[in-house]
């Protein structure tokens, strides 16, 4: 985590490891997208402890890094109205979900496949930052999340998955 | 110190509350 610029992850955040590692890969081609992974990274991590030094410390880091983010996307209108935000991050996971899919029904089963059906569902839980999530999109989830688990026990174990 | 400590771990908790709430433009 120390090449992001933020200290070493706390354990009590290890719910929010692979979202903050979409986050910086999405940094370069999709920073609105990375902007609100962090915004839920954030959240969560406040929900679960704000309280000890560490988590303090990984959090202020965290906000500084939100901060300076908003100030560079300023006159992004997905920065600056939440409800375009929302759409934005909504079409990318959709993006991520469909072309997982159309490789699924294609028969084509690789490794990138597997993180766009695991990444659309961790961009459905940044959905959440929003409110609460459509009986769609908790669907599209739970569905991305259990392909993704399938189609790489199935790879790992060298069967053809069905 | 005991109290000491968690009024310091309270007001550090307020003040990413609020930067967060800042962040968000809810203030």
């Amino acid at each position: 985590m120390a090449a992001s610029g933020l200290p070493p992850l706390p354990p009590q955040f290890k719910a929010v490891q692979h979202i903050l590692r979409s986050a910086q890969e999405l940094d370069k081609r999709e920073p609105v997208v990375a902007y609100y992974c962090r915004l839920y990274a954030m959240q969560t991590g406040m929900k679960i402890d704000s309280k000890t030094p560490e988590c303090r410390k990984f959090l202020c880091k965290l906000m500084d890094q939100l901060e300076a983010m908003k100030k560079q996307l300023g006159d992004n209108e997905a920065i600056t109205q939440e409800i375009v935000g929302c759409a934005h991050v909504e079409n990318y996971a959709l993006k991520m979900f469909l072309y997982a899919d159309n490789e699924d029904r294609a028969g084509r089963f690789h490794k990138n496949m597997i993180k766009s059906f695991y990444t659309a569902s961790l961009l459905i839980d940044v959905l959440t930052v929003f409110g609460e999530l459509t009986d769609e999109n908790v669907q599209h989830r739970k569905y991305a999340r259990w392909k993704a688990a399938y189609i790489h026990n199935c790879l790992k174990n060298g069967e053809t998955p069905q | 110190t005991g109290s000491v400590g968690t009024s310091v771990a309270s007001t550090e908790q307020d003040e990413l509350s609020q930067r967060l709430a800042r962040l968000r433009d809810q203030v």
